[in-house]
């Protein structure tokens, strides 16, 4: 596993986020429990706990959105970058970006929105890429069964390396 | 300073799939401003752990065409 540059962390425990809009893949019910499937990738290895807000802002902002979307890093269309997500920080920090010309599925019928999502909050959290092949941050797409998921132990290091065990 | 690639290897097309992968996932540091392409060729070979040619065959950019995250793959 890697950490960005200095290893930037958010120093408190409970982080919050907000899904600023949905893709029109999947039903929206989908989506809010793919997302909060993803944070509890991370939240279940360790102490970091996560709340979600409808308004204002939030540590983690969730959206969907195509080719230039205001932050610098246009997305591409349908292939190629699928997200991408920014390190904890303020601002823009730690927040999530889908590529909406992506045909975002359940299953594998298109690219898994939880298993790209679960890899972006690795991202908003802290770590970088791993180029351990099968690692969650791995920076390829590869589907596995969403159901049947379990975290990689290269991330689960690098991120108790960043945040300590989930002492629950 | 490095040596140029010799033309003659690489199409067009290629070269713009290279650098504008490169640039984008394995951008140059401030520390190595002026290494060559095929170098960091090499240093994308080497994350990935394929074969270390410093050439675009054809496992290299079969990596290079997967859809994948648009971070950088160098935590600098």
């Amino acid at each position: 596993y890697q950490t960005f540059y200095g290893s930037p962390r958010w120093n408190k425990k409970y982080l919050t986020y907000k899904i600023v809009n949905y893709t029109p893949d999947l039903p929206r019910e989908y989506v809010d429990d793919a997302i909060r499937r993803a944070l509890m990738v991370w939240s279940n290895v360790t102490p970091l706990r996560f709340k979600r807000v409808t308004s204002g802002q939030a540590d983690i902002m969730i959206k969907f959105a195509r080719r230039a979307h205001g932050d610098g890093y246009p997305f591409d269309g349908r292939g190629g970058t699928l997200a991408h997500a920014f390190q904890p920080g303020e601002g823009l920090g730690g927040d999530a970006h889908f590529d909406d010309d992506e045909r975002w599925s359940k299953y594998n019928q298109g690219v898994n929105l939880f298993l790209v999502a679960a890899h972006e909050f690795g991202h908003s959290l802290g770590l970088a890429h791993s180029n351990v092949r099968g690692a969650l941050m791995y920076p390829l797409y590869s589907y596995v069964n969403p159901e049947t998921f379990t975290l990689h132990w290269d991330d689960r290091r690098g991120i108790q390396k960043l945040y300590g065990r989930n002492s629950a | 300073f490095p040596i140029p690639l010799k033309p003659a290897l690489w199409s067009n097309a290629d070269l713009d799939i290279v650098q504008t992968y490169l640039n984008k996932f394995f951008p140059l540091l401030e520390k190595h401003p002026a290494i060559s392409l095929e170098e960091r060729i090499k240093e994308m070979q080497k994350f990935f752990r394929l074969t270390i040619t410093g050439k675009l065959n054809a496992e290299t950019k079969t990596i290079m065409q997967q859809p994948r995250c648009g971070i950088p793959d160098v935590a600098n």
